[in-house]
């Protein structure tokens, strides 16, 4: 997890299209 | 082509839907923004300072670029069916393994063959203007492959589905559920090929992109290449890249 902790926050974030 | 076993022909169609309405959701430029932006070109002087750059600051300018470009391709992802059913650890490896593939399909939609010009930082830019990057190799082939699928011609929605196609590669080393991404590719590729057909789209469209796969490959193998050299050669340049860059590029 520690490796990879962006994309673990990315995946786990819920990012409307709007806020892309 | 026949339906993958315990597949109806309506899950086919939501697959579709869910790839198509997440591309479009997560295209960092709509086509009309792109058809506005088409012949918005580097002028010869700005090219120049481009090109007049330290290595190191082109390097870190096409890494925020890219990593800007990897935060759509995750969200890309995310809304596909089924993506996030996969545990953690195959999510973050079809990311790690997938994620240029998907920015070099997505890379035609920027692409100008009139003029060989990339979209890159707001304006579209020649090969050239990459020359501080001392990749010339991989540039060149970064725009052979953009020439190669824009002539494929392919609709947005074919662009959509194939590159989550790619995405789903089950072959990825030490993925944990190889039958799952397999399963959910072969809906994806069935929803391709069905897609290809109801357009009048022959197999022979599909073939073409297929067998841009290996030069895909190639790239994406040179870019590892190339960033290792140029992490020996500036260690403390790479340091400053962004994280999500070293994240997904790394080891």
């Amino acid at each position: 997890k520690e490796k990879h902790k962006i994309l673990h926050q990315l995946l786990q974030s819920s990012t409307s299209p709007v806020d892309l | 082509n026949p339906l993958p076993d315990g597949c109806s022909l309506l899950e086919i169609e939501h697959i579709t839907q869910s790839v198509v309405k997440s591309h479009i959701e997560t295209s960092q430029y709509s086509t009309d923004e792109l058809k506005r932006m088409m012949w918005t070109l580097y002028s010869p002087e700005e090219t120049r300072s481009y090109q007049t750059k330290s290595a190191e600051m082109m390097w870190q300018q096409c890494a925020i670029y890219i990593t800007n470009a990897i935060q759509y391709v995750v969200e890309f992802a995310k809304r596909i069916t089924g993506f996030m059913d996969l545990c953690q650890n195959d999510q973050i490896i079809l990311l790690k393994a997938g994620c240029m593939d998907v920015l070099l399909i997505r890379m035609c939609r920027v692409y100008n063959p009139i003029n060989n010009t990339l979209l890159f930082d707001g304006k579209f830019a020649t090969p050239q203007l990459f020359k501080a990057l001392g990749c010339d190799d991989l540039v060149n082939a970064v725009f052979d492959l953009a020439k190669s699928l824009s002539r494929i011609q392919m609709s947005e929605e074919e662009i959509a589905l194939f590159s989550a196609a790619v995405l789903l590669s089950p072959d990825r080393p030490w993925l944990t559920d190889v039958q799952k991404i397999h399963k959910l590719q072969e809906k994806v590729y069935v929803a391709l090929q069905r897609y290809l057909q109801k357009g009048g789209g022959s197999e022979e469209k599909l073939a073409k992109m297929v067998s841009k796969l290996p030069t895909m490959k190639s790239i994406c193998n040179l870019h590892i290449d190339k960033l290792e050299f140029f992490r020996l050669v500036h260690p403390e340049t790479v340091y400053t890249f962004p994280p999500l860059y070293r994240e997904v590029f790394g080891s």
